[in-house]
């Protein structure tokens, strides 16, 4: 879930 | 990182570049939609609002960077250096009638109700509809300079790409944002009717033009 948030996309 | 999401990316940049240069080359903005420009720099405005608090990797950095400058340099162009061919007759789309529904989604379907997390939902929204207003130009207009086109056509297989991308990433990765997905969704289709001129015409070699 945390990765979600972690928008690594431009 | 995988060579969908980069070939977005590229496709990306190039579309920025292309119609920065052909504005900055041609010193006119004429064919070109101020509000989607106005659209696109708020959508990069609210979207890389962590860029100073939140490092992903120089690459993410650096185009972040690209995409902000040159959106304000765009505007920039389009409102102040060559105002005067700004076609403000055929740019009449109600940009309010995107931005407040938007604003209003990206306040009820979230993945975390937390400022910087709306304000990224809101530029995710945004972006899929952020082209409307330039599609809506061409379609009074009648018409498109061909450079034009190209820029549409980069811009519109980005996201292409980035379905792609997503599709790669739930198998490989297992990642899935569904916000992300459908409104890329959305902005993709919102891009078919004018694929199929862009593909039909512009490749053929004529000029595009539209039923008027």
């Amino acid at each position: 879930r945390q990765l979600m948030l972690n928008h690594d996309e431009l | 990182m995988n060579i969908f999401r980069l070939a977005g990316d590229l496709s990306h940049l190039a579309a920025i570049i292309v119609l920065l240069l052909k504005i900055w080359k041609t010193r006119s903005c004429a064919g070109i939609s101020g509000k989607s420009q106005i659209l696109f720099a708020l959508v990069f405005t609210t979207r890389y609002l962590d860029l100073f608090t939140n490092f992903i990797s120089p690459y993410n950095t650096v185009m972040k960077m690209i995409y902000l400058g040159c959106a304000y340099a765009t505007v920039y162009l389009i409102y102040m250096k060559f105002k005067a061919t700004y076609d403000g007759n055929h740019d009449t789309f109600r940009a309010e009638f995107l931005v407040v529904p938007v604003g209003g989604l990206a306040f009820l379907v979230n993945h975390e109700f937390s400022p910087l997390e709306i304000l990224w939902t809101f530029s995710i929204y945004l972006e899929s509809v952020a082209i409307l207003p330039q599609l809506f130009m061409i379609s009074k207009t009648g018409e498109a300079e061909t450079i034009t086109t190209h820029y549409l056509f980069a811009l519109g297989m980005y996201r292409a790409l980035y379905l792609i991308n997503w599709i790669w990433r739930y198998y490989f990765e297992n990642f899935f944002d569904l916000i992300a997905i459908v409104a890329g969704c959305v902005q993709t289709i919102l891009y078919c009717d004018f694929f199929y001129l862009y593909i039909t015409k512009v490749l053929q070699g004529k000029k595009l033009s539209l039923p008027a």
